[in-house]
């Protein structure tokens, strides 16, 4: 397919191919001209499909890996939340991003030690590989997801002592990998009602994604003492609440033409399809709560 | 214009409004059609989550001489049926296509295992107009 606004040639003026479109650009229908193959490689498989017009057989490439099942269920309900029905993404929504990317990490890093009468201490090295994530798709915000798996039901609340530390590997010396930062911070959350835990680590690991890090190598550790704060918290009886090692949720704004742009359409629905639309360029804080839109509904500004 | 009435069969008053509506709003009128599609169809459930179906639409149909307002089209559309009706008819007559779009939501497992909710621009035909 011709790239769109370019006169390939005019039978009566003599107009001939732009200058700099060469021949050898002409390639056979199939064959993608040459601009596009690298942008081929950020496309979505959604959309890798589509482009290869199915022949690339992809019940073939069927992922390797399948996802944890308490994390598709996570995501389905960010699906139910954010579309209709008819899977259009709701109007309502003013959030910024228009991607969401949920990484499980990789298991052999998974290890579990602590006494659980003194407290569950919960000590887990996670390993997140974040090659799928594209570089235009920029993070607004990064969650930490934590899931309670209580096989003894549980009514008391949880309040708990979190330590987050970033690991450094330095490939160059064998040495176990240093401790670039760390944060610590504590929670409280009331088990009976709620399911996951979701702990905004955006300010912690926006150094390392904004430098395209590939894999992250973080230690999360976590003491939790059962009952009240404000009462002495007792340990009645050891619960095996065991903090499932958590997801990573990269909401992020994929600015590629593939994508959905909400604050285009909350400020002017294009008129024509077809011209080629100019990238709105959008400002935004990476926490995403303090960035600035273009949109310009006031409701969408008031709300955040 | 003339020409036209002279072929023109002779009908009562009431028919000529009808006679005439054919040059206006052709049988086979441009217009927006429904079209549902499962992504099991296309196998392609085992990494698609959602949505399971998806309606794209598609448009189809003839597109009058006299286009203008009705089907939102630029003037260089009326253009180019006079090029394929008077000067070279090589030269393609315009087309019934999309014109507006909505977006769609998908929700896809990757390769690696990870999963990734993205809203994709243009996946949805709305309206149709001939260009």
């Amino acid at each position: 397919p011709h790239s769109r606004g370019r006169v390939v040639s005019d039978k009566t003026s003599g107009l001939l191919v732009a200058p700099e479109d060469n021949a050898s650009e002409l390639n056979p229908l199939l064959q993608l001209p040459k601009g596009a193959r690298r942008g081929y490689a950020l496309l979505p498989p959604l959309l890798k499909v589509l482009s290869d017009r199915g022949h690339q057989n992809w019940e073939s490439e069927a992922p390797r890996l399948q996802p944890d099942s308490r994390a598709l269920r996570y995501m389905k309900r960010l699906y139910k939340m954010s579309a209709t029905k008819e899977g259009i993404p709701k109007t309502n929504k003013s959030h910024l991003y228009n991607t969401v990317r949920l990484f499980t990490p990789c298991s052999e890093c998974k290890h579990r030690h602590g006494d659980l009468m003194k407290g569950d201490v919960h000590s887990v090295d996670l390993l997140f590989n974040l090659d799928r994530v594209t570089a235009l798709e920029h993070l607004l915000k990064s969650v930490l997801l934590y899931s309670f798996d209580t096989s003894v039901p549980i009514s008391s609340s949880i309040t708990c002592m979190c330590h987050l530390s970033v690991k450094e590997h330095d490939f160059s010396s064998q040495v176990c990998p240093s401790v670039s930062h760390t944060i610590a911070f504590s929670l409280h959350v009331e088990v009976r009602k709620r399911k996951w835990v979701e702990i905004d680590v955006t300010s912690f690991l926006q150094p390392l994604i904004a430098t395209n890090r590939r894999n992250i190598h973080m230690a999360v550790n976590f003491t939790c003492l059962m009952g009240d704060p404000q009462q002495t918290p007792k340990l009645e009886n050891s619960v095996s609440v065991a903090l499932v090692p958590p997801s990573l949720l990269l909401y992020l704004n994929d600015t590629s033409e593939q994508a959905y742009h909400r604050w285009n359409s909350l400020g002017h629905r294009r008129k024509n399809p077809v011209r080629p639309r100019q990238r709105s360029s959008l400002l935004v804080d990476p926490t995403g709560d303090r960035g600035r839109e273009f949109s310009q509904g006031k409701r969408a500004s008031r709300r955040r | 214009r003339d020409e036209n009435l002279k072929a023109a069969p002779a009908t009562s008053p009431y028919n000529l409004s009808e006679y005439f509506k054919q040059f206006l709003f052709p049988q086979n009128e441009c217009e927006l059609h429904n079209f549902r599609l499962s992504f099991s169809q296309l196998k392609w459930d085992k990494w698609i989550i959602a949505p399971h179906r998806y309606s794209p639409q598609y448009c189809k149909g003839d597109c009058p001489r006299v286009v203008g307002h009705r089907y939102g089209s630029p003037v260089h559309t009326m253009v180019q049926n006079i090029i394929y009706e008077k000067l070279d008819s090589t030269v393609p007559k315009p087309s019934c296509v999309p014109a507006e779009y909505s977006p769609l939501s998908v929700l896809t497992i990757e390769p690696d295992g990870s999963i990734v909710y993205k809203e994709y621009e243009d996946m949805i035909a709305t309206k149709c107009t001939c260009r």
